[in-house]
């Protein structure tokens, strides 16, 4: 059994809400960069699993720690509601387990480790030789496989290791990457440490799959700015590695969509998810190309900053980058340029006056993958804002591939657009499998 | 992680012991990884 950390305590637990009418967890399957959620289809409703029986007394004194089998009757995220077999229709003793715990096992498990299955006392006298009843419910059922956690374990392995070297978008200044330190991991997600950072700084958060992080040499090989000490700039110039590097086979590489002969250019007009403020989709620029189809993008209703200091790095397939109409198209409110009034703003009139022209639509990646998500399905979210924090929240939109995500108990203005891709969003259990604390909806305490 | 696998559902014989006795039962789990 595991060991309960102590940043796990006050970690919020869903299980009072997962019983409530029209609860809807989004499936682990939906989510590609969550553990085994490429097995998560066999995992079916009415499948038989051994569990610890917990409704036992003098028996249990022989065997403390004494195993029965249950069925699965409803799956919610990583968790499942267990019934005892031999209930029938009696939920009295009815249970939430987390499906990739190591409480649960597949049948046959006690088997092989010599313990007897003990039926739990509420119907310990209903048979008096359980061996037939259980060959009718166990014949014929599924169960989990024998290596199951196995790929459980599999699965929850990082590709990275803490003390490598990487370059990080560094938030303090999200034109530029900067190099860092894995100090920690924690369920994929990284905690890195800026090289340069005060002791107080707390670093940054953000999931291994992440577009945010980069392998070393990055930088210099698209053209992007790069903060870093003297001796990192002279090993690069020289592509000389060294084994705490974080090398780019590690790392996710943008899928290019690119037609030859067509790309992004510098001044075109687009429609992009505000990096600081992830409720808002907005006006932006074109503002630099860089090598291998990444580009710099600027919001235009961002303050003057003639620095470039505010200009953000978006692959030119990003699902967080949309053509000019991509929201009136879809009843979105566009933040608008800089000085422009939201109700009155047109795109034709801003092209006019600017001079500028719309990026073309065939350079935007036009794939919408089958993710499954649905509106009202509730998810565990890290809040990018904070990114230490992941929260339970909720999908108020899908648009095509895009999903808004709302903070439970939050208001609106602190919602999410992400792709239904994002490494960000969790399914629910996700962060009691990993053991990551989750944040729970806001409570108001109201004073009469 | 991008190769295609498919997994199949196989019948497994599964052993059980209880207070009263051993025996084997056939039941389904997801299989291999072709």
């Amino acid at each position: 059994r595991r060991k309960r950390t102590a940043e796990m305590e006050g970690s919020y637990d869903w299980t009072p809400q997962l019983i409530e009418h029209g609860f809807c967890a989004a499936p682990v399957s939906c989510f590609k960069h969550a553990p085994i959620s490429e097995i998560w289809d066999d995992i079916t409703v009415g499948m038989k699993v051994e569990v610890e029986n917990t409704d036992c007394d003098e028996v249990c004194e022989a065997f403390p720690d004494s195993f029965w089998v249950a069925t699965v009757l409803r799956i919610s995220g990583y968790r499942a509601l267990l019934r005892y077999e031999g209930f029938g229709h009696n939920a009295e003793k009815d249970f939430w387990v987390s499906l990739c715990s190591n409480d649960i096992h597949p049948v046959g498990w006690c088997a092989t480790i010599g313990k007897p299955l003990i039926p739990p006392n509420t119907i310990a006298n209903k048979y008096k030789d359980w061996k037939d009843f259980l060959k009718r419910r166990l014949t014929g059922a599924r169960t989990l496989p024998t290596d199951f956690y196995n790929k459980v374990n599999d699965s929850m392995k990082s590709r990275f290791r803490c003390g490598l070297q990487l370059e990080v978008v560094d938030k303090n200044r999200i034109s530029q990457v900067k190099v860092a330190t894995i100090q920690k991991i924690l369920g994929k997600r990284l905690h890195v440490r800026y090289y340069d950072s005060p002791p107080d700084d707390n670093g940054f958060w953000c999931h291994e799959d992440s577009p945010l992080i980069h392998p070393v040499g990055w930088s210099r090989k698209i053209g992007q700015t790069l903060d870093a000490y003297p001796d990192y700039l002279e090993r690069m110039s020289k592509k000389q590695y060294s084994e705490d590097d974080a090398t780019e086979d590690i790392f996710i590489v943008p899928k290019n969509h690119t037609i030859p002969g067509f790309k992004f250019q510098e001044g075109m007009k687009l429609e992009a998810i505000d990096p600081l403020n992830l409720s808002a989709i907005c006006a932006a620029t074109v503002m630099r190309v860089l090598r291998k189809e990444f580009i710099m993008i600027r919001i235009d209703s961002y303050d003057e900053d003639a620095s470039g200091a505010d200009w953000f790095c978006y692959h030119s397939c990003s699902p967080c980058i949309f053509p000019i109409g991509f929201c009136a198209q879809h009843g979105l409110p566009l933040t608008p340029p800089k000085g422009y009034d939201p109700t009155t703003f047109t795109w034709d009139s801003y092209l006019t006056e600017t001079n500028t022209i719309p990026a073309p639509i065939h350079l935007f990646n036009p794939e919408v993958p089958q993710h499954g998500f649905i509106e009202g399905m509730r998810l565990e979210a890290a809040d990018l804002m904070d990114p230490r924090l992941v929260c339970v929240a909720t999908i108020t939109r899908v648009i095509g591939r895009l999903l808004r995500v709302h903070f439970d108990g939050w208001e609106d203005e602190y919602d999410q657009w992400l792709d239904c891709q994002s490494p960000d969003i969790y399914p629910v259990g996700w962060c009691d499998l990993v053991d990551h604390k989750l944040e729970g909806p806001r409570v108001i305490n109201k004073t009469t | 992680a991008s190769e295609t696998k498919t997994r199949k559902w196989e019948q497994k014989q599964v052993q059980i012991k209880t207070l009263e006795g051993e025996f084997s039962v056939t039941m389904w789990a997801s299989g291999t990884d072709d």
